[in-house]
């Protein structure tokens, strides 16, 4: 079950708008500084729950919903060599956190988990090197640009349960560097990602091919790839503009959905959305299905429907503290916002 | 978009280009 669903909503400072639904939070007294919050299903005892997972620079923890409105930590993983960057979600893995480490950037890929064979908790590196972006897949897969001096290296790993990877596929790699990768829904071996050229390119993960690359456009530079989606011929492409800024607002798009074309090339923006008014730029977002969420320079976050390029919802700073983080919990429909405080708060969407 | 701006659509676009593609 989800354990969200389990808990008593309480509305004590929440959203403005009815979109989202305050659910509960979660504090952690320990934490200097929050880097990400993420959520990972984690089976136990016979049964499958969403747990929420806290990262600062030294140490992971598994919270686990102990009662409504009520969570406690389960496991902290302390990783003091290399300060974590970020989480890197695996949709639909059970028992696995893969987290990102470095110092500015990803130096390596390690797995968090809990190994019933010994009954305890331990991590392994899966990937080291000068990893420019990282995405988790469905079915336990994990992509990884890296670049040396020479050339670019794009690698899919197939991880194992036990957090070691299985099998390891090269990917073909564009001319310039990949900033993001995003899973392509409606075909489960096809890969795109956003270059630092701005253009998008497709894979075929089973044999590694570079299928396409397309020229994204001028006007939206540094284009960042979230979410794919395949249908009726077209590749619809959920991309975030970091450059969206407050002096360009209200009207500047944090997003857009862009149609393009595979056989041809050609693209069309099919809908744009936009920073609500106000004097706030956009900092960082998170794409689930339809629904983008952000944190804006003014410490709210911002939440839109994609499709319709609405602003559905906004959660105001606040006197506790402006918002930091803003991310989807895995299976959607759950939005934790995160200050650097280390408190968390779950809505329901 | 009509068709015209983005040029023929395939719905097989997936296999095609992995048939034309360098291995």
């Amino acid at each position: 079950t989800d354990a969200a669903e389990q808990l008593t909503p309480v509305l004590p400072d929440g959203p403005r708008e009815e979109s989202l639904q305050f659910v509960s939070e979660l504090k952690d007294s320990w934490c200097a500084c929050a880097v990400d919050v993420g959520s990972v299903w984690w089976a136990a005892a016979g049964r499958r729950e969403l747990r929420v997972v806290t990262a600062s620079e030294s140490a992971v923890s598994l919270w686990e919903p102990l009662a409504p409105d009520c969570w406690g930590r389960a496991y902290t993983w302390h990783l003091t060599e290399v300060p974590v960057i970020q989480i890197v979600p695996l949709p639909d893995t059970c028992n696995l956190v893969c987290v990102a480490l470095g110092e500015l950037e990803i130096g390596e890929i390690r797995l968090l988990l809990y190994s019933s064979e010994t009954d305890s908790f331990k991590h392994s590196v899966v990937k080291t090197g000068n990893i420019k972006a990282v995405v988790g897949l469905k079915d336990r897969r994990l992509v990884c640009s890296s670049r040396t001096m020479q050339e670019q290296q794009v690698e899919m790993v197939l991880l194992s349960e036990t957090g070691g990877s299985k099998n390891r596929q090269t990917l073909m790699p564009p001319e310039d560097t990949v900033t993001a990768f995003a899973e392509v829904e409606g075909i489960r071996e096809a890969l795109v990602g956003t270059t630092a050229g701005n253009s998008v390119v497709v894979w075929n993960l089973k044999t590694g091919q570079l299928l396409r690359k397309m020229h994204v456009g001028y006007s939206y530079p540094a284009s960042i790839c979230h979410r794919a989606y395949s249908d009726s011929g077209l590749l619809f492409v959920v991309l975030s503009h970091p450059h969206a800024k407050e002096s360009e607002s209200p009207g500047s798009p944090v997003f857009r959905v862009v149609a393009f074309n595979p056989r041809s090339g050609r693209s069309t923006g099919v809908m744009f959305s936009c920073l609500p008014p106000g004097p706030a730029g956009y900092l960082e977002g998170d794409v689930w299905d339809t629904a983008g969420a952000a944190v804006l320079t003014s410490g709210a976050v911002a939440v839109w429907d994609l499709l319709r390029g609405r602003c559905t919802a906004v959660l105001p700073a606040g006197p506790a503290g402006h918002w930091a983080l803003a991310r989807w919990a895995t299976g959607g429909a759950v939005l934790l916002a995160g200050r650097c405080s280390g408190t968390v708060h779950l809505y329901r969407y | 978009c009509s068709e015209s701006d983005l040029g023929p659509i395939s719905l097989n676009w997936f296999e095609e280009l992995s048939a034309e593609a360098p291995p």
